[in-house]
């Protein structure tokens, strides 16, 4: 019985004919950089919710992709994070809601899982439970990137100016 | 978003999904992603899923419920059930995006219904492949 693992960084591509040659690489490389941390785990006979785990903490880790340091702006101009995970062993979940400060929101929905009786939490509350596990936690700045606010203000702008168009790769980053 | 499905030797399954949400969303948004059922699912006896797009029509289809519920009831394989929710349903409710799947067996799947999906995925490093567009 061997392992599978599968892994994804959004659906907000570019069209094709947008997409340059060294961003499509630079997209392949982080796939890649991503899916071998979750072959790791499991080639070392790892379960299948730490090859998760860790998969998306990398994807997290890469500011190409819409989650942790690549996240994109609210319209304040500020950043919040979900994050789930399940196992399906049995069925347990741990999920978490509008999170800034954990550098990787999916070890905090983790945390939940494994530390809480509950399967969503949100705010203050989620983030007390990550602080007792000693999660690491990062400043505001970590989360920047010019590529997001500069694809917030594109949008704020539209939005003024009543151009706003349906396009998914800005919608989701 | 980012997400992964995995099944490891022993056979259990897991999903994880992370999200920053929209561009310009309103404060206090949630999506689809942290919502067991819609953007995350995991079970080990049918599937485990981690989906990405437009939140709100992934919420109101129970996305990653409704493959399950398929692949139990209905006797659908992983992949006839993930087509049919990401072609038809996820069109029925004008919805965006797609998901990474695998079932019991370690057979993955990974349906979209727009431009592309950034995705790669490994069978034990032998079937190895990483794609965006079709």
């Amino acid at each position: 019985m061997g392992y599978s693992i599968a892994i994804h960084g959004g659906a907000g591509v570019l069209p094709a004919c947008q997409m340059t040659a060294a961003r499509e690489a630079g997209f392949r490389a982080a796939l890649d950089r991503a899916l071998r941390v979750g072959e790791a785990v499991l080639a070392a006979d790892g379960s299948a919710l730490d090859a998760v785990t860790e998969a998306v903490c990398a994807l997290e880790d890469e500011p190409l992709f819409n989650a942790g340091r690549g996240a994109v702006f609210t319209r304040d101009g500020t950043h919040e994070m979900d994050a789930a995970v399940m196992d399906g062993r049995d069925r347990r979940a741990g999920c978490v809601a509008g999170v800034l400060g954990p550098r990787n929101p999916v070890r905090l929905a983790r945390c939940v899982m494994e530390r809480t009786d509950h399967v969503l939490m949100i705010g203050d509350g989620a983030l007390r439970i990550g602080r007792e596990a000693g999660i690491e936690e990062v400043s505001a700045d970590h989360f920047f990137t010019q590529e997001r606010y500069d694809s917030l203000q594109e949008t704020l702008r539209m939005e003024a100016e009543g151009t706003l168009d349906d396009d998914p790769a800005r919608r989701h980053g | 978003t980012v997400g992964a499905v995995a099944r490891d030797r022993s056979g259990a399954l897991a999903a994880a999904t992370s999200t920053g949400g929209m561009t310009a969303k309103r404060p206090g948004r949630v999506g689809d992603s942290p919502l067991i059922g819609a953007g995350t699912f995991a079970d080990s006896r049918t599937c485990a899923i981690s989906a990405t797009g437009d939140g709100e029509a992934f919420i109101r289809l129970s996305v990653a419920h409704e493959i399950d519920a398929r692949m139990r009831l209905a006797g659908e394989t992983l992949a006839q059930a993930a087509n049919h929710v990401v072609w038809v349903g996820l069109a029925e409710l004008n919805g965006s995006g797609g998901l990474v799947a695998i079932d019991a067996q370690g057979r993955i799947t990974t349906p979209f219904n727009c431009e592309g999906m950034y995705r790669a995925w490994s069978n034990e490093a032998i079937d190895r492949t990483i794609a965006i567009y079709q």
